[in-house]
């Protein structure tokens, strides 16, 4: 529908839904995205990031939404 | 917010630069 698998969609909904100032980490998404693997957790966030629909904040493990 | 005016800084550079990369794939795509 938009371009993203299901697993990409997941995980930018959820980097969207993230209020903080400094957005979410790596580590908090594989924690809430308990059925998706580390490595396509990974691959999503690394592809969300090539496409512009997210980027780092504080250091390259905390994401927030250009959507938000 | 906790964070330092030098991180909010960081994190608007890195927010503008997505939001290009963004028009750009977006324009790649037409």
């Amino acid at each position: 529908l938009n371009g993203l698998t299901p697993q990409q969609s997941q995980v930018l909904n959820l980097i969207k839904q993230c209020k903080e100032e400094q957005g979410i980490s790596i580590h908090d998404i594989k924690i809430r995205l308990k059925g998706m693997n580390a490595m396509a957790v990974k691959q999503a966030v690394e592809f969300l990031g090539n496409e512009g629909h997210i980027y780092s904040t504080v250091d390259e493990d905390h994401f927030r939404s250009t959507e938000a | 917010g906790s964070l330092t005016a030098e991180q909010q800084q960081k994190i608007e550079e890195n927010r503008l630069r997505a939001l290009a990369r963004r028009a750009e794939r977006l324009a790649a795509q037409q």
